[in-house]
């Protein structure tokens, strides 16, 4: 088990899990090598009870006025929001793009039904992801075993609910090892 | 074991509270 860093205050609200915000911004037209990822990302801090979640959230830049290429990043603690991670390394992602205009509120919704241990999934969430992009924004929540159908359905149905978002909403899953591949190999169909 | 779970609408009344500023 990992080592809490931070611990409720008296009179708070304790959540199931610790978590760290984590923020990344890339320079525009320089490809992110993992090194110059790692690097990129800075740690906000860390949470373990609704009220220190909300005395870092409410200080924070909403996702929807952040600009260029930025993500913010809310993970258990100790997990770093990385695919090599031990907990990412066999996990996968839901995938989201959204119009511009939605990520601030679907971003609040999905982070609150996370810390309010709504997925129902046992210890399988490891974090979420608000990426804001030029033309759309993607929000991703992400889970340690990509083989699991029974737990990548639950989560499916569950960001369906608590995101409340349009029945033509496309949902995509993937896979962290697909996304290592594509990455370091990408389909040679895209260069045709 | 029990998990603590909270709905969303409980999660945004704690944002009033003093020891969430």
């Amino acid at each position: 088990t990992r080592k809490k860093m931070v611990i409720p205050g008296v009179g708070e609200h304790p959540l199931q899990y610790n978590y760290t915000f984590w923020y990344s911004r890339r320079n525009p037209g320089r490809p992110a090598s993992t090194q110059s990822y790692e690097q990129n990302i800075k740690q906000i801090g860390s949470f373990a009870s609704v009220e220190q979640f909300w005395r870092f959230y409410s200080h924070m830049i909403r996702p929807g006025d952040l600009t260029g290429h930025s993500d913010f990043h809310l993970f258990k603690e100790g997990i770093k929001p990385m695919w090599e991670d031990d907990a990412n390394k066999m996990g996968g992602k839901w995938i989201i793009r959204l119009r511009k205009g939605l990520a601030s509120r679907c971003w609040e919704n999905l982070i609150l039904a996370m810390l309010g241990e709504q997925f129902m999934v046992g210890e399988e969430i490891c974090g979420a992801v608000v990426s804001v992009r030029f033309q759309e924004d993607i929000i991703s929540i992400w889970n340690k075993t990509a083989s699991d159908q029974a737990t990548t359905a639950r989560i499916r149905d569950t960001l369906r609910r608590v995101l409340n978002l349009p029945p033509n909403t496309i949902m995509e899953y993937k896979t962290h090892t697909d996304s290592i591949k594509y990455k370091e190999s990408p389909p040679s169909l895209l260069f045709h | 074991g029990t998990r603590i779970i909270y709905d969303r609408k409980f999660l945004l009344d704690c944002r009033n509270s003093p020891l969430a500023r």
